[in-house]
């Protein structure tokens, strides 16, 4: 099973 | 943070950014047989976090940015298995690596246990340069630890512990692998 972030911007 | 995303990148973790609500769940979807690391605001992940666990009860692991951690503490209690809150940018991307770092050792782990040290071998290389680099940003001032007296974060020892030396994981690939 592959690792994906998902960053949801707008954040920092 | 540039830094820290290629650093994921480079180490196995693609970071997929969408700038809005609806393009996350469409990604989410996309990539709905992968472990999935969710990074929000606390404003977004307020609204994001019940519909993700209500449409995936058993993907995720949320990390929720915000400047007044007081303000979010109640929607995110019901969450508290699944969520991490964070008030400092560098506390959260640490704690992502390391987070991730301990998923690709169980990964490498079970690699081992199947006969595949090459994939092994690979995943825990993943997880020590990710563990190395945690260690480097903790000491990066400033940190939330304490403003007025900066602190230096000694180095997570606990994983790297586990993947280094003669009998550590990464060896234990390298051997099986007849190196």
């Amino acid at each position: 099973q592959d690792v994906v972030v998902i960053w949801l911007d707008g954040t920092f | 943070c540039k830094e820290t995303k290629e650093d994921l990148v480079i180490n196995g973790a693609p970071v997929i950014t969408v700038s809005r609500s609806d393009e996350a769940m469409q990604q989410i979807e996309t990539h709905s047989e992968a472990k999935i690391f969710f990074i929000s605001s606390g404003s977004l992940g307020k609204d994001m976090v019940p519909t993700i666990v209500r449409q995936y009860p058993l993907i995720h692991s949320f990390y929720i940015f915000c400047f007044d951690m007081a303000t979010h503490g109640n929607w995110a209690l019901d969450y508290t298995n699944c969520l991490k809150i964070f008030d400092h940018p560098i506390d959260l991307l640490v704690r992502l690596m390391r987070d991730i770092s301990t998923y690709f050792i169980e990964q490498g782990k079970l690699y081992l246990k199947f006969n595949d040290p090459n994939n092994a071998l690979k995943y825990f290389k993943y997880a020590w340069n990710l563990e190395t680099r945690a260690n480097q940003k903790d000491k990066v001032p400033p940190n939330t630890k304490s403003k007025e007296k900066p602190t230096v974060q000694p180095d997570c020892r606990t994983r790297l512990n586990l993947l280094e030396g003669e009998n550590g994981l990464i060896r234990q690939a390298e051997k099986a692998l007849g190196k």
